[in-house]
């Protein structure tokens, strides 16, 4: 009871967008104004404002493992493998929250936004299908705030990250939570939902396109580019 | 290697 205390706390107190917020938004799109504008920007300048966004969010999902009890005693090396492997899958499982499955829009810097505003990403563009897709199927599961809590602590403590240094412990803490989660589900009988749950590869999977569209786009640049990207966010991805 | 990582996670509870 304790351990989901803390777990539903840690999320609302480091939650970007407000639930209430964002449903209430939804239907807020951007104008074909606004989507031309997008469309017209160059690709550099649209990788760095996606970046930014990516990496506001990410900061966090850290603020949300700093406060999850037992995160911060584990060995700094593992919280870091934890955040480097997982803070991403965190914001993809986040976004079913700032999805609009009726119009399949996401809510980007202020209104929400279809696929084609991300046009002027390029190659990218497969990238932003695939994850507008997996935030429909996760929409379709309807989870409740307190659901999307626990998803975010069990995506980050996964004890078969590679590099771990003490694995046995954070099993213990994912194990912990595991039962956290399971006494949530069976009190509010949504037991089921543990088995429509898209599969762990199916995140692990987006996150590696997005570093290989990452290092695509390098591929194709001068070096400085990465210049204007912010520096957490090429900690974690270049 | 992870600097900015270490400093947000040192960074008590901000």
């Amino acid at each position: 009871e304790q351990l989901t205390q803390n777990v539903l706390k840690s999320y609302h107190e480091t939650c970007q967008l407000r639930a209430e917020d964002l449903q209430r938004r939804r239907w807020d799109t951007f104008s074909r104004e606004e989507i031309c504008a997008y469309q017209k920007k160059s690709m550099e300048e649209m990788w760095q404002r996606c970046a930014g966004r990516i990496t506001e969010a990410i900061q966090h999902v850290v603020e949300f493992a700093k406060r999850l009890h037992g995160f911060m005693e584990l060995c700094q090396n593992d919280q870091i493998v934890l955040l480097k492997a997982g803070a991403m899958e965190v914001v993809l499982v986040h976004m079913c929250r700032a999805f609009n499955a009726d119009n399949r829009t996401v809510f980007f810097e202020g209104k929400y936004a279809s696929a084609e505003l991300f046009r002027s990403l390029g190659r990218a563009e497969d990238l932003i299908g695939s994850i507008f897709d997996f935030a429909q199927s996760l929409c379709a599961l309807q989870c409740s705030e307190p659901e999307v809590a626990f998803l975010s602590a069990l995506v980050l403590v996964n004890a078969s990250r590679p590099w771990l240094q003490e694995p046995v412990k954070v099993s213990r803490l994912r194990r912990r939570l595991e039962l956290g989660f399971q006494l949530l589900l069976r009190r509010t009988r949504r037991e089921g939902l543990l088995d429509r749950l898209p599969p762990q590869g199916r995140l692990r999977a987006l996150c590696s396109q997005h570093v290989e569209q990452l290092q695509a786009l390098r591929r194709r640049h001068p070096p400085a580019l990465l210049d204007a990207f912010p520096p957490l966010y090429r900690e974690l991805f270049a | 290697k992870h600097r900015i990582l270490h400093k947000l996670l040192q960074n008590g509870n901000s």
